[in-house]
């Protein structure tokens, strides 16, 4: 899978995810990607894209959560991806996300062994990682 | 209000031998389609824009698992998906069961602008594709060579996952498998999953 959030300078947010699914998976099987709440959100707070067992986080309604918990408990963009990665994540389920914020954050979060990501700020910042 | 901010991702769940040159591949393409999100900001484009010209891009490579390079189903064909969500009014677009759409991406943006839904799947979709006339390719155009050894080993895995005392020959799932149970991920060893 491959995702992609953005924050403009006047804090409009925006996600996106694609992926080929699961290897050797049955014909039809649908993941979390492209169901809008699971696999990717945006809103007026925050963009999410994630990653991982697909079903785990279907079950989880992963994006749209690091929102919700932004919305109803107040949480910044740190705090809630953190609450979200380890609460919401059942039965073991493995994953990541990137969110943006519409105050021009950016985090990323994951229980997996490692994820492919990488993240730039206006103000010069810029990082790209695979392991914790 | 802060300045602009972007992330990119290529997959969670990494199988900790990978091959360094396989990282460094990794972190060239992040960095690469980063630039592009990067350089699309600065030319204010509008933040969904800028979202389905960095994934257009991801999934042209086939490093990752989407567009060329996905994952194969059990009978080796590839059926994509893909969504994305302007955070202004929350519209959203999302597309399943693709298998001759180059960009996905773009086909769920479309059921977005051009659509009276969220979300198409499978012929429906491939219909909309043909009328929208996005490019369409032959699914062998997604298929590469390395996934489809993949697969092979992800089918064995599947057979045999369950039962370490018989060694795999020439593969490095019976190294691992002999000295310690493998690290799983959707109930595959991390070596042959393609993170999803």
């Amino acid at each position: 899978t491959v995702g992609c959030v953005v924050v403009d300078g006047q804090g409009r947010c925006a996600a996106g995810t694609s992926t080929g699914g699961l290897m050797n998976k049955m014909s039809g099987r649908i993941g979390d990607s492209p169901l809008i709440g699971s696999g990717t959100y945006a809103c007026d707070v925050c963009a999410v894209s994630c990653t991982g067992e697909g079903e785990a986080i279907i079950r989880g309604t992963l994006a749209r959560d690091v929102a919700a918990v932004m919305e109803y408990k107040g949480l910044g963009l740190q705090e809630a991806v953190d609450f979200v990665i380890e609460r919401r994540l059942d039965g073991g389920g493995q994953a990541g996300l990137i969110a943006v914020s519409s105050k021009g954050e950016v985090v990323c979060g994951f229980n997996s062994v490692g994820m492919f990501r990488g993240c730039a700020t206006e103000d010069g910042f810029m990082e790209v990682g695979i392991w914790d | 209000m802060g300045g602009w901010a972007i992330a990119v991702h290529g997959g969670a769940g990494v199988d900790p031998n990978l091959p360094l040159e396989r990282q460094e591949e990794a972190r060239q393409l992040l960095t690469r389609c980063l630039n592009i999100g990067i350089s699309a900001l600065r030319s204010s484009l509008s933040p969904i824009d800028v979202v389905e010209l960095v994934i257009r891009e991801l999934e042209s490579d086939p490093l990752f698992n989407s567009g060329r390079g996905s994952a194969l189903t059990a009978k080796g064909t590839v059926e994509m998906e893909a969504s994305i969500m302007d955070g202004v009014g929350r519209r959203c677009g999302a597309v399943s069961g693709l298998t001759t759409v180059k960009n996905p991406i773009s086909l769920a943006r479309l059921v977005m602008d051009k659509s009276p839904h969220s979300y198409l799947a499978f012929s429906g979709a491939e219909e909309f594709a043909k009328q929208q006339g996005v490019e369409m390719v032959d699914n062998d155009y997604f298929i590469t060579e390395d996934n489809l050894g993949m697969l092979k080993l992800a089918k064995e895995a599947n057979s045999i996952i369950f039962d370490y005392r018989i060694p795999l020959t020439g593969s490095d799932i019976c190294e691992k498998a002999a000295d310690a149970p493998p690290l799983m991920m959707n109930g595959l060893p991390i070596s042959v999953y393609a993170q999803e």
